[in-house]
């Protein structure tokens, strides 16, 4: 299948989201 | 054996689920591996870059830890010992940080190994940090120390992602070394 790649921003931008914590 | 990690609606699937584990050293060198697999304790598991932020947002910051302490991030199901069967065949590429280079590239090198940005498929098994004196070890251990394809993948993404100086040394070391 498709390999899920993310960006180190991406994944910085998603540190304070809601679900995050 | 653990339940599968559930993801909620609104979060990001990785490619592959992480486990978190933590080992406290100590100077005198383990029995056997019995020994060391029960001094492993998995603190926690993660399905989703929202899950690993929750996990990774409780811990202490690496550079505050005691020598002799270690964090590894592995794939769901790979114990970090070189017995276990992903690891048995492979190896790890380490570098020495000083402390106050510890924490970002730990930091770092999570977001490139949960991002999939080493390129390599399934050759990555996991990272370790270990808390030394008067440095510390980042390590990433993959599974076939004969893949010297992977092998330079990972250290080219390791040395681009943590911003490496040259005069970093980035050193291979096979797992069977260590099991002699």
């Amino acid at each position: 299948g498709t390999r899920i790649i993310y960006e180190r921003a991406f994944l910085m931008n998603l540190k304070n989201s809601p679900l995050s914590r | 054996k653990l339940p599968a990690l559930e993801i909620s609606p609104g979060e990001h699937k990785l490619q592959y689920n992480y486990c978190l584990w933590y080992h406290k050293g100590s100077m005198t060198k383990f029995k056997s591996p019995n020994d060391y697999s029960k001094s492993l304790h998995c603190i926690g598991r993660c399905a989703s870059v929202e899950q690993f932020w929750s996990l990774y947002c409780h811990l202490v910051r690496p550079s505050t830890l005691k020598p002799y302490r270690e964090l590894h991030l592995f794939k769901s199901g790979i114990k970090p010992m070189w017995e276990d069967p992903s690891n048995v065949k492979g190896g790890k590429w380490v570098i020495r940080l000083r402390k106050t280079k510890i924490d970002r590239a730990w930091e770092n090198a999570c977001m490139a190994m949960l991002g999939e940005q080493f390129l390599v498929g399934p050759e990555i098994c996991g990272i370790v940090l270990s808390t030394r004196f008067p440095e510390d070890l980042l390590c990433v251990w993959n599974r076939t120390s004969t893949d010297q394809s992977s092998i330079n993948r990972i250290r080219d993404t390791l040395r681009r992602v943590l911003n490496l100086p040259p005069n970093v040394a980035v050193d291979y070391k096979p797992h069977c070394d260590c099991l002699k």
